[in-house]
C-alpha cells in the first residue's frame, strides 16, 4: 500500500500568527520588542479569558479577539470604564417612578 | 408591551454609533443618545453636543467619568444643548471651556426619571416612549464579539455597574439562530427562544454587532435594571408612540 501520510487538514493558527492578524486588523504596532512581548502575553491571557467566558455563557454569545484584546483588565477599565461609578455609586431612593401616563 | 421592539428601524431615531476613544464619557454619550431619540420621536431629529455635557459638567472633568443624572442636570441648568455640529466632540476636556452660552440650543428636556427595577416595566416604557439609558457591569464586553450574553451573577456581578449605554430595543432569539445546522439537529430537546435586550455602545462600529450588543432579558444580566434613567421631553399627557416590531 501507499506510504503517503494522511492529510491532517488545515493546521490551527499559532498564537503569534493570531496576534499578527490582530495587529493588522486593528492597526496596532509596538516599536519596542519588550512591549511587543508584553502585549502578546496580555493577548494570550485575554484569549484564555474569552474561552472561559465562552464556556460559562448560557446564551448565544461569542467571545474572542476584539479591538481590546491587547489591553489588561485594568487598562480597559481605566480607558473605557466610568471611573466615577467604579469608585461607587451613591446610594439613593427611587423617588420618581413611572406610573403610566398622566402621573403628576 | 409588544413582543419585539427595535427603535433602530425607525428612521432618524438612533444616531450613528459614536466612539468615546480615550475619554470616559459613556455617561454623556448615553444621555445624549436618549435625548436625541426622544426629540426625534416627539418632534424632529437632532444631534446634540456631547462635548457640551463634558465641558459644562458640574462635577469637573467629564472625561474622568460621570453619572447619567449629572448629564441631565447639566442640560436642565443650561436650558438645553447645542448641536453636535456647532459644538463638536473633541474627546478631551480643557478647564473653564464651557461654551454653553455661545451656541443656539437645539434640544431641551422637561425633567428626568428613574424607572423601576423591573424588566417588564422597562420594556413597556421603552416600547411606548423611546430608548432609555442603563448602567451595567461591562466586565464581559472586553471579549464580546456577538450574540446574546446570558450569564450567572457570579460571572457578571449585577451590583457593580460601571458603564452607561442606550437601551434601544428588545426581542427573542429564534431557537437555533446563529448555530450550525448539525448542532441544532443533534439537540435532543428543542431549545427555548432567548429573550434579549438590544443596547447601543459607544466604542465605535467595529466593536460587537456593528457597535451594538445584546444581553439576556429577564435575569437582570450584568445589573441592567439598577439605574434605568430617561429624560422627558414632552408634557406627561402626550400621546403614546409605538416602536417598530
Amino acid at each position: 500500500g501507499s506510504l503517503r501520510a494522511q492529510d491532517p487538514g488545515p493546521r490551527p493558527l499559532e498564537l503569534k500568527e493570531v496576534f499578527a492578524w490582530f495587529q493588522m486588523q486593528f492597526n496596532r504596532s509596538y516599536l519596542i520588542p519588550a512591549e511587543h512581548a508584553r502585549r502578546l502575553d496580555i493577548f494570550a491571557h485575554n484569549l484564555a479569558q474569552a474561552q472561559r467566558l465562552q464556556e460559562e455563557d448560557l446564551g448565544t454569545a461569542e467571545f474572542g479577539v476584539t479591538p481590546f484584546s491587547d489591553l489588561t483588565e485594568e487598562e480597559f477599565a481605566q480607558l473605557y470604564g466610568n471611573r466615577k461609578t467604579a469608585r461607587g455609586v451613591p446610594s439613593m431612593n427611587r423617588m420618581a417612578e413611572y406610573e403610566g401616563l398622566g402621573e403628576s | 408591551t409588544p413582543h419585539t421592539c427595535d427603535w433602530r428601524k425607525k428612521t432618524d431615531v438612533i444616531s450613528p454609533i459614536k466612539n468615546q476613544k480615550n475619554c470616559a464619557c459613556c455617561w454623556a454619550i448615553a444621555a445624549a443618545g436618549n435625548i436625541e431619540a426622544l426629540w426625534s420621536i416627539r418632534s424632529k431629529p437632532v444631534e446634540v453636543s456631547v462635548q457640551e455635557l463634558l465641558d459644562c459638567n458640574r462635577c469637573g472633568d467629564g472625561c474622568q467619568g460621570g453619572f447619567i443624572w449629572d448629564a441631565f442636570i447639566t442640560v436642565l441648568n443650561n436650558s438645553g444643548l447645542a448641536s453636535e455640529r456647532d459644538y463638536p466632540f473633541q474627546g478631551k476636556v480643557e478647564p473653564h471651556r464651557c461654551l454653553a452660552k455661545k451656541y443656539k440650543k437645539v434640544a431641551w428636556i422637561q425633567d428626568f426619571i428613574m424607572l423601576q427595577e423591573d424588566e417588564q416595566r422597562i420594556a413597556q416604557y421603552l416600547a411606548t416612549h423611546g430608548p432609555i439609558t442603563v448602567t451595567i457591569n461591562k466586565k464581559l464586553l472586553q471579549q464580546y464579539k456577538k450574540g446574546v450574553i446570558k450569564v450567572t451573577p457570579d460571572t457578571c456581578d449585577p451590583r457593580f455597574v460601571d458603564h452607561s449605554v442606550l437601551l434601544v430595543g428588545f426581542g427573542r432569539d429564534k431557537p437555533g439562530e446563529g448555530m450550525p445546522a448539525e448542532t441544532v439537529a443533534s439537540q435532543s430537546r428543542p431549545r427555548r427562544s432567548l429573550p434579549y435586550w438590544i443596547l447601543k455602545n459607544s466604542w465605535g462600529s467595529h466593536w460587537g454587532e456593528e457597535g451594538y450588543f445584546r444581553l439576556h432579558r429577564g435575569s437582570n444580566t450584568c445589573g441592567i435594571t439598577k439605574y434605568p434613567l430617561t429624560a422627558r421631553v414632552v408634557p406627561p399627557k402626550a400621546s403614546l408612540v409605538s416602536c417598530p416590531p
